[in-house]
């Protein structure tokens, strides 16, 4: 249970109407008003104040608050859209409307490419392709020698490099993507598709809170 | 699959960090 009543979540900062989110993402009205329940609960598992901060979201996806990883740490950025510390709820909302199953290919493709550009240059460089592999390698107590890492990395290049100028353009993404599907199917939460039903409990809440 | 026959991308993709599914877990 989260802190705010959905009522008073309307006085949260941040705070969009259902029916303008849905209108943008690939979210329904009654879907986004499902999603407030989650959100409210995270938002309000440690700070009160209604917003989802870093530690929340940890807490959340990993049930410990201090475990930092790398990739959380990108997603978070990543639907912090106002770049201020926080997720508001239309952010959370539209971050996750990527991960919806309705939501299109090409904004899935888009989201994983900018998620693993870790410096915001453009591209994706072979040093931050290594940082990654590392941090994989690190949260899953998997000890490679440093020549086998270098291989690994190396061979990705390879393949994913086309033009060979040592960076993975966006173009260049989109190609290596068509020709490894499986790299984006953890964009796409199954969940999503109908939260409605997942989660009975939103409906009745939402449902109670329409007939008042 | 082993780590050594993914690709770098296909391995990193693995992450919980990427794993959002765990937000819907009560």
């Amino acid at each position: 249970m989260g802190c705010f009543a959905s009522k008073s979540l309307k006085r949260v900062p941040g705070y969009e109407e259902p029916t303008l989110l849905a209108a943008e993402t690939a979210f329904s009205v009654s879907e986004v008003e499902a999603l407030f329940e989650l959100f409210n609960k995270i938002s309000c598992s440690i700070i009160r104040d209604g917003l989802i901060h870093k530690e929340e979201f940890q807490l959340a996806l990993f049930r410990n608050q201090k475990r930092r990883n790398l990739f959380a740490d990108r997603v978070f950025d990543l639907f912090d859209y106002k770049r201020n510390g926080v997720i508001e709820f239309g952010e959370f909302i539209r971050g996750l409307s990527v991960f919806h199953p309705n939501a299109s290919y090409d904004s899935k493709v888009s989201f994983a490419y900018r998620l693993y550009d870790l410096r915001n240059t453009g591209f994706i460089e072979r040093e931050e392709l290594k940082e990654m592999v590392l941090a994989l390698l690190h949260e899953s107590d998997l000890v490679l020698s440093e020549d086998l890492i270098e291989l690994i990395v190396d061979k990705t290049f390879s393949e994913a490099d086309s033009n060979g100028d040592g960076k993975i353009d966006l173009e260049e993404w989109k190609e290596f993507v068509s020709k490894n599907p499986s790299l984006i199917r953890n964009m796409t939460l199954p969940y999503l598709k109908d939260i409605t039903g997942a989660f009975p409990s939103f409906v009745e809440q939402s449902e109670v809170e329409e007939s008042e | 699959a082993s780590p050594l026959t993914m690709n770098a991308f296909q391995l990193i993709s693995t992450s919980q960090g990427l794993n959002l599914g765990s937000l819907f877990e009560k």
